[in-house]
């Protein structure tokens, strides 16, 4: 069987809505270290990849290995039922046939009970080389989420290139052009919830990418207040959040090149 | 252009 309980429920529900939107069907594949999940967008352009350790959540039993696979979007659905305040158990089979989620209040008040079919869904799982970057970007995620909106204003592209000085997201369009340049900079008093901007840099680098899948990717960002974007010229880019303490999201995207 | 992101990630 599995079963895991995370007190922090609403850390599940930020990751469904962070993902509902770019995957319909992904399988939550379990494991003794805990929970993974890899999934490409429709278009096979982007790719998300979540990690939640065992070590996270304060319960966590799987005494074999399996895949649920669940509708995200109907899965967004219950989640966000869930009280930010709420702990969540996931519970299935073995088969993963039938998942519940169970959402109980703090003081124990009202617990919850809901029932999800499982999906049986075959998605080839891609193999991720680590790589090192030649560019990291360190910045408030808010930032980043605003960054893409305002540009999408101009273009559908935004070219991101970084500098020792900084980084800079430029977009153009029939409208005219946009560009926003950010310089590294300390983050005010240490405030977690104020980051600065810094950018490790091997080799600086220039890559076109589509605002609308990086403003999906932007979906998550209430669940840190910072973001990283790693980038090597010529492969697609990772935009990190952690989750929690416990793990990370990544969502990866192909670069664009010239027709 | 854009490429999948499958081109550049093969099989585990």
């Amino acid at each position: 069987m599995f079963e895991a309980r995370l007190p922090q429920g609403d850390l599940l529900k930020k990751i469904l809505e962070a993902v509902k939107d770019l995957v319909t069907d992904a399988n939550f594949d379990c494991s003794s270290t805990g929970i993974s999940l890899q999934a490409m967008d429709s278009s096979h352009v982007s790719l998300v990849s979540l990690l939640m350790r065992a070590d996270g959540f304060d319960h966590f039993r799987c005494d074999r290995n399996i895949s649920i696979g669940l509708n995200l979007l109907a899965m967004s659905k219950v989640v966000r039922c869930v009280g930010n305040n709420d702990a969540v158990t996931m519970k299935a089979d073995d088969n993963g046939d039938l998942v519940t989620l169970m959402f109980e209040s703090q003081d124990g008040s009202k617990v919850s009970d809901w029932q999800l079919r499982g999906l049986d869904i075959d998605s080839e799982r891609l193999g991720i080389p680590s790589t090192d970057y030649s560019s990291v970007v360190t910045m408030p995620s808010a930032e980043f989420a605003r960054i893409c909106r305002d540009l999408s204003v101009i273009g559908d592209t935004v070219v991101i290139t970084t500098t020792k000085e900084g980084v800079t997201f430029a977009s153009k369009g029939e409208l005219g052009t946009g560009k926003i340049a950010l310089r590294q900079s300390a983050a005010i008093d240490d405030d977690a919830d104020s980051p600065g901007v810094s950018i490790e840099l091997q080799e600086p680098v220039s890559q076109s990418f589509a605002l609308r899948y990086l403003s999906f990717f932007t979906k998550a960002t209430p669940l840190a207040p910072t973001v990283t974007i790693s980038m090597s010229n010529g492969v697609p880019l990772v935009v990190e959040y952690p989750v929690g303490d416990m793990g990370h999201i990544r969502f990866y995207l192909a670069p664009k090149v010239e027709d | 252009m854009q490429r999948s992101i499958a081109s550049f990630f093969g099989a585990p």
